[in-house]
């Protein structure tokens, strides 16, 4: 009859059943399966135990497991959902979710909120935003001069920073971003969209019946 | 220029920011 329901399922072994986590995210239930596989592939790469280390997603990230860089820190502690300083497949796609291009963009603005409140206290502080900016000009080998990046903070505070009580929170982020809508470009991986035609494998090792779009 | 940026422009641009590689396996 072209439904999946209409026959019964298997699950992923000690994974969420794929159907229940498309009907709670963006991603059709092929998606979901097309996920698993590049799930397996990052979860296998240091040890293949199910589950995404910390070295493992850095790896993933610069192909460099050694590689320490406190943004893909931050961003394997906000996709550590459960906080079990691991990564499961749940969290992988719930995660990832936030990144398609049809997720909700009050989704995207309270990820990237969280992902710059480095200490989450509610705020974004200027000492934070000192602190991803000198990890920025380390990693990007461009030498800026102290007074230049406080000026950049300064400037950045006037305008990001409506009551002017030195710091940001999530209300005056909202329109800090609605005013510069380029600061969520890197909450959108078009890519998602993509992910059946990447991983054509999921099809294989299919655990529903029929694949539906 | 750097400094016409402000500081969450920058920050954005860090390669640790950049999913997309997650994907190239």
């Amino acid at each position: 009859m072209g439904c999946f329901n209409s026959k019964a399922r298997k699950q992923f072994p000690g994974q969420e059943d794929p159907v229940i986590l498309a009907s709670q995210t963006a991603f059709t239930v092929s998606e979901v399966e097309a996920l698993f596989e590049l799930f397996k592939s990052i979860s296998s790469s240091v040890v293949d135990d199910g589950l995404i280390s910390k070295e493992e997603f850095q790896l993933a990230i610069f192909k460099n497991r050694k590689k320490e860089n406190i943004f893909a820190n931050r961003i394997f502690d906000l996709f550590d959902v459960k906080k079990k300083g691991v990564i499961d497949f749940d969290d992988f796609v719930r995660s990832l979710n936030v990144f398609h291009p049809n997720a909700a963009l009050e989704d995207k603005i309270d990820f990237s909120f969280r992902l710059y409140d480095l200490d989450s206290t509610g705020f974004i502080e200027r000492q934070e935003v000192k602190q991803m900016l000198i990890a920025l000009l380390c990693e990007s080998e461009m030498k800026l001069a102290d007074e230049v990046v406080e000026t950049i903070i300064d400037k950045t505070f006037v305008d990001a920073d409506q009551n002017q009580d030195g710091k940001i929170d999530i209300d005056e982020w909202r329109k800090f971003v609605s005013e510069n809508p380029s600061l969520l470009k890197i909450m959108t991986l078009p890519y998602l969209r993509d992910i059946t035609t990447s991983f054509p494998s999921f099809v294989f090792n299919s655990n529903v019946d029929e694949i539906v779009a | 220029q750097p400094t016409a940026m402000n500081a969450f422009e920058l920050i954005s641009m860090s390669k640790g920011l950049n999913l997309e590689n997650l994907f190239d396996v």
